[in-house]
């Protein structure tokens, strides 16, 4: 016991599937924790279809234990990890996405995808409207109850404090510096789980074809 | 009433955006 078998060394793998040794030397991660993240990918991609391709309703299975009912958050966070915008997301896109949520990774990489995901129409400014939106939707889902004078106060106020220039319309640069002043905005950005990923995930060890 | 929060540091609060979950088991 306690000792490791050699692995089949050409196991089946899911389609798209790229190797851990270029998908570390591409993002925060190391080989390891690419493999033990394949495990994990494993795991999410079996758990609807069985096809070893997330798709939407497995990514909200994972985030809510159930599949049904769209949250704006979850799925816009899927269709940026979905690179190639082609309604799954391929083991290469988890890693590179995941990889902006590495404690390790640049703060300008987490500021600039916050952006993207809270600029709902892709204009390249996050409106007040979207922030509006965004704000419903998270009382929506949770147990927090706000009047709409209340909701229009936190947004006016969020708002006028990002939107230095006073355009009605916060730009890339209004957003980086709205964040160092308010470092909490960007909490969900980093995911201390990364770190611990080859613990969490110890099965990538069968497979593992190399040693960090 | 509550301590007021940016609307952003409020909006990271939601499950959708908490993808620790992804990690539980």
């Amino acid at each position: 016991m306690g000792c490791v078998l050699s692995s089949p060394r050409r196991s089946r793998r899911t389609p798209g599937y790229e190797e851990p040794t270029v998908l570390a030397s591409q993002t925060s991660f190391t080989v390891n924790e690419v493999e033990a993240l394949y495990e994990l990918y494993k795991k999410l991609s079996y758990s609807i279809f069985k096809d070893g391709l997330i798709h939407k309703e497995e990514f909200r299975l994972a985030l809510f234990r159930t599949s049904k009912g769209a949250n704006l958050f979850a799925d816009r966070v899927f269709d940026l990890f979905d690179l190639k915008r082609n309604g799954v997301i391929e083991f290469g896109e988890f890693v590179r996405s995941l990889s902006i949520f590495h404690p390790r990774a640049p703060e300008s990489d987490k500021t600039a995808f916050a952006f993207k995901l809270y600029d709902l129409r892709g204009t390249g400014y996050i409106e007040k409207e979207e922030l509006r939106e965004m704000v419903v939707a998270l009382l929506d889902e949770s147990d927090l109850c706000l009047s709409d004078s209340a909701v229009e106060e936190i947004v006016d106020n969020t708002f006028s404090q990002a939107d230095s220039n006073g355009d009605d319309r916060i730009d890339p640069k209004e957003w980086e510096e709205f964040v160092k002043k308010n470092p909490a905005s960007l909490r969900n950005m980093s995911l201390p789980y990364l770190q611990d990923i080859t613990t969490a995930f110890p099965s990538f060890v069968m497979h593992s074809e190399v040693d960090d | 009433r509550p301590a007021v929060m940016n609307a952003f540091e409020l909006i990271s609060t939601s499950q959708g955006l908490n993808l620790g979950t992804l990690f539980e088991k």
